[in-house]
């Protein structure tokens, strides 16, 4: 919340949209504001009136530069846009940066996100420090409802919540990368970086910087699911494999792939699996390692074939891995098995387990 | 020593970014910057942002202060 917990003292809030970009027809326009709005009615007892004329409590526009209110934006990217908290005259405003290309789909910026956030300002709400929240500062497009339990705790602090108790399902909060019990879903290099996929959040690591960086999947490939089994990246394709379920994903970079996504089973996998539980490129032998269960496969990435006598048992061939596998990733003659809260540095050359450590020890922690 | 243009380009955004959005007095000088306020509005937005407090401009704390965000500040009474 702002300071002395500013809100709106009745449950009737009227709104007014003085102008409109030209990046949108009017009516995404106004069915973006509309649906931003509904998210916060979703989950508390107010109530939102469209006005045409004079003053309304929140009034939105769309401004560059200096735009009045000697709050000036800067030009596209940096600030989107800012709101005010309840109060008269300017309070409750909403003011969006018109140098910035507003949307109504996963390119940026999208203009119903953006103004979710905004109007939780304009209702009371502060920045939130969740890196799901949608009062996160930082712009990060998602699907779905956008609130998580953060959001709605704050606004219904204010209000209450929906005397209809409408059931809404908040976002995901995000996990905590030092939590001593954090297992991965699955683990890939990325054009020199290491991504790591957990609920709907990846981390990014990159050599150079110390410190991961978290960011919700949809809102850097929102073609792939919010939920990854495992992964693998092709450096010789310059592709990156994304699994779940019985489907499959190749990115190049950011972009999907054309005539993906797949059937899993195109591999070579029998119509049983249903799940893949790791993935991992070797680049020493070009095949990737398809661990399901307590068995693996290799796959000849050269033929597109999968090899014969597979599956094997992971523990007779990776002596001292006896557990089924979460994520894996491979460097410099040494596998990665990720099993729950504990990591598994595998050696080639001797042939079994050298040393075992935990998991988010790969996130600096 | 001079600061390197790139360096000094940084050192500007992160002025700004601390002035516009955790309330740090604008037009501090040179040695200024690595003041106490500056360090002290450093290390708030870091430990924000889940970042290392380190007071340092480091890579990360650059990195994030280059995305696009929302212009209300993080911190304090917003007027």
């Amino acid at each position: 919340h702002f300071p002395q917990h500013l809100k709106w003292q009745n449950n009737q809030i009227t709104f007014r949209i003085l102008n409109y970009t030209p990046d949108l027809k009017k009516s995404d326009v106004d069915r973006a504001i509309r649906n931003a709005l509904n998210v916060w009615s979703d989950v508390t007892p107010l109530k939102f009136k469209k006005l045409y004329k004079d003053n309304a409590d929140i009034m939105i526009s769309f401004g560059s530069k200096e735009h009045g209110d000697y709050n000036p934006f800067d030009g596209p990217n940096g600030l989107l846009a800012h709101a005010y908290p309840p109060g008269q005259g300017i309070g409750g405003d909403t003011h969006f940066d018109e140098d910035e290309h507003w949307t109504k789909d996963s390119s940026t910026y999208n203009l119903f996100i953006v103004a979710a956030h905004e109007l939780g300002h304009a209702l009371g709400m502060s920045h939130s420090s969740d890196a799901g929240a949608l009062m996160y500062p930082v712009y990060s497009y998602t699907t779905g409802f956008p609130l998580s339990e953060d959001d709605i705790e704050g606004i219904q602090a204010l209000y209450g919540p929906n005397p209809n108790h409408k059931k809404v399902k908040p976002k995901p909060v995000a996990p905590n990368k030092c939590d001593p019990m954090l297992s991965f879903d699955a683990v890939t290099e990325l054009r020199g970086e290491t991504i790591i996929f957990k609920d709907s959040f990846y981390w990014r690591l990159h050599p150079q910087m110390p410190e991961p960086e978290q960011t919700l999947i949809k809102s850097t490939w929102p073609s792939i699911p919010s939920k990854v089994d495992a992964a693998y990246e092709n450096p010789e394709k310059d592709i990156v494999i994304i699994f779940s379920g019985i489907r499959m994903w190749a990115l190049n970079g950011y972009d999907l792939v054309d005539g993906y996504p797949k059937y899993i089973h195109k591999l070579g996998l029998p119509k049983t699996i249903k799940k893949i539980d790791a993935a991992v490129y070797i680049s020493d032998t070009s095949k990737t390692l398809l661990f399901i269960d307590e068995d693996y496969w290799s796959y000849d990435e050269m033929t597109g074939t999968m090899d014969s006598g597979y599956p094997r048992s992971i523990e007779s061939d990776f002596p001292g891995m006896n557990d089924e596998v979460d994520a894996a990733t491979y460097h410099y003659g040494y596998l990665y098995f990720f099993h729950e809260n504990m990591q598994y540095e595998y050696s080639y050359t001797s042939r079994k387990v050298i040393r075992i450590l935990r998991t988010n020890s790969i996130l600096n922690c | 020593l001079p600061l390197l243009s790139a360096d000094k380009d940084n050192w500007d955004l992160a002025e700004k970014y601390l002035h516009r959005f955790y309330d740090l007095p604008a037009g501090l000088q040179g040695r200024q910057r690595s003041s106490g306020a500056f360090q002290t509005k450093l290390k708030e937005m870091q430990k924000f942002f889940k970042l290392k407090v380190t007071g340092n401009l480091d890579d990360n704390t650059l990195e994030l202060m280059k995305q696009a965000r929302c212009g209300v500040p993080d911190i304090g009474e917003y007027n």
